[in-house]
Order: C-alpha cells, then structure tokens, then sequence
C-alpha cells in the first residue's frame, strides 16, 4: 500500500528536514546556554560531535545567500519601514548616523554600512589604546601559557589563532608567547570586543601602529554572539578571519576581525586585494600578505616598510553576507 | 562580528575596563 500510495504522499526532503531539525536543535541549545549564563554557571562546552555537526553548516553558502538578499535594491516606500523594524529590534541609535533619512539607504546591506557623524565618536586622549569598534567587552586579560580566553574559562591557542611565525623556527625552545615578545620585561594582553548586529560596524585603529602583515584565514562562519563563544571551544580559530600583525610604541600588536554568519565579510580599506567569505577558498588554509618591501616592490603608502596608522584612523568594516 | 586585539606591554598595564561593559570606538581601554 506504501507503493500505491507513493504518488499521493509529499517526497521526503532531507535536506530542509536537516536543517530544521538542526535549527531546532541550535536554537534549544542556545536557549539552555542562555539560562546557564544568567544562573552564571561555568560554561558547558559542546562536545566535538556537536562542533563537528555545526561546523558541517553550509553557514558560508547561507552567509553569501544572506548578502546577496541584502544587497537587493529595496523601494522607497519599503525602506522605511524595513529599516525601522530593525532599529527597533536591534536598539540602533540613528541619531548619530551621519545619514539619518532612512530613504537615502538603497538596501539592509548599505544601512548596515552607515557612517557615524564627525563628532559621534571622541577618542581619548590619556589612553595609549582606545576601543576599535562599539560593542561589548567580551574579556579581556593577560595571555598565559600561549592560551587566550575568548571569554573567561574558555580558551583558544594563540598559534592556532595567529597561525606559524617565521621566528618560531629560529629558537623552538621558546614558547609561542615568548616569540612574540620583543622584550622579555613585557607581557601579552588580549581584549575581545563583540559587535552585536545593531551596532556601528565599522572598526578603527585603536592607537598608533604599523601594520606588516595581514593573514587571511578562510573559515567557517558560526554565530560568534556571546552565548556561542561560550559553548564552542576555539571558535574563534574556526571562524573566518583578518589577522594584522605589526608593532606599536612597546612592541607587537595586531588587530584581528572574526567574521560570523550574518556578517560574513571583511574589508580593510588600504587592501583593495583582500577577498572574504569567497567560495574560492577552503577551509583550513590561510594566506599572507605583507605590507613591507617585496623584492624591489614597494607599497606606496608604507613608511619604512608598513603600512602606518593612527589613533582613530578607519581601518576597515564588517559587511552583510 | 567580533574584534580580537592582542598585544605587547610592560607589565604595569592596566585595563580601565569590566566584563560585559559596553563600550565605543574612541574610549580607552587601559592605560601604563
């Protein structure tokens, strides 16, 4: 009867029955992480089968979908509306927009991008390192044991997040922090900034610095809201990311922008080469570009190899998809 | 999206800063 019955009965999909299922799953995971957190419990990691399971999301082919719909030219009439309800959702502050008619922005992905008024954004002038982005601390703290917290209890590997440093085949004896150090008196700190959707999402220098190298590893692109960072162990070496290393007035310093689903790409304004969330690369891999002399070629907006920064300076955005 | 910064310091560095605070571009974050 199964047989006769075939032509009337809808086909199974699986794969809209995966996702559901493990949308389902995310989402009731994702409730109990939030219970935990307001009971502040220590956190509860997923095991690798969980990780393995959410890292298998297509979440860079839904990233590129999400753009893409984003980057759909909207109607005048349909702005309006569409972007209030986001405002009002996510608790955006339009008065600090430079732009402040909604109508101006043709599509989510260009209201997402929008810029701040000159005077939105003051820098403080007796702190050698300011805030690059608005958000919320996430942690912060000393490095030990090359280990870092992306929030408290829940480490990463400094070499897994920054990738192998040429010095580190010179003097193996030391540890992954110590190579990074120029002066054994100093110490390496961390601070994890999150941006949550409603915020400006541009991200700026946050003192004086010359970057050399930017390393692009092409990721997976999990949520990174806080509630995942501290279920998922590493996630920030999973993820998408733009690391730029460099020094600064006490020795080294780099700035690295993580990606997440909804904001899957990363631009950096004085790297027109720098390609994110592109189907072309594969997870795993990472690729270098130095800003310093290559051969006989040298970048026109180096100072004595690197690219210069100031305090303040808009360094790059996250965009949609 | 999140920003990750990591960096060298003396060790008499001292964050202005607590966990979970909001914070925007421009405000310090710590100081020697």
């Amino acid at each position: 009867s199964l047989t006769a019955g075939r032509g009337f009965l809808p086909r199974p999909w699986p794969l809209p029955f995966l996702f559901v299922t493990g949308g389902g799953y995310l989402g009731y995971q994702h409730y109990k992480r939030r219970s935990q957190e307001d009971d502040e419990a220590p956190p509860s990691l997923a095991t690798p089968t969980q990780v393995a399971l959410y890292h298998s999301f297509p979440t860079r082919l839904l990233s590129r979908a999400w753009g893409r719909l984003n980057g759909v030219e909207l109607p005048t009439w349909l702005r309006k509306p569409i972007y209030s309800l986001y405002i009002w959702t996510f608790g955006v502050n339009m008065q600090e927009a430079a732009v402040e008619d909604l109508h101006h922005y043709r599509n989510l992905s260009e209201f997402f991008r929008r810029r701040l008024k000159p005077a939105a954004r003051p820098l403080c002038a007796s702190s050698c390192l300011i805030s690059p982005a608005d958000g919320r601390i996430l942690h912060f703290g000393r490095v030990k044991n090359s280990e870092v917290e992306q929030v408290k209890g829940v480490t990463y590997s400094l070499e897994n997040f920054l990738g192998p440093q040429n010095s580190r085949s010179k003097n193996s004896s030391l540890s992954f922090r110590d190579l990074l150090l120029s002066c054994p008196d100093n110490d390496l700190f961390h601070v994890v900034v999150y941006l949550a959707p409603g915020d400006y999402h541009c991200f700026h220098s946050p003192t004086e610095w010359k970057v050399e190298l930017r390393r692009h590893f092409p990721g997976t692109l999990m949520s990174v809201n806080p509630g995942v960072a501290r279920w998922v162990k590493e996630l920030f070496c999973l993820n998408e990311r733009v690391v730029l290393t460099g020094q600064w007035q006490h020795g080294f310093f780099s700035l690295t922008a993580v990606g997440a689903t909804n904001v899957g790409s990363i631009r950096v304004y004085f790297d027109q080469e720098l390609q994110t969330n592109s189907p072309c690369y594969s997870k795993g891999s990472f690729h270098d570009h130095s800003y310093v002399a290559v051969g006989d070629q040298v970048l026109k907006t180096t100072n004595e190899g690197g690219v210069v920064l100031q305090k303040g300076e808009a360094v790059g955005e996250f965009n949609l998809g | 999206s999140t920003i990750v910064l990591l960096f060298e310091a003396p060790k008499d560095f001292i964050f202005n800063l607590q966990p979970g605070q909001q914070i925007r571009v421009g405000e310090g974050l710590g100081s020697l």
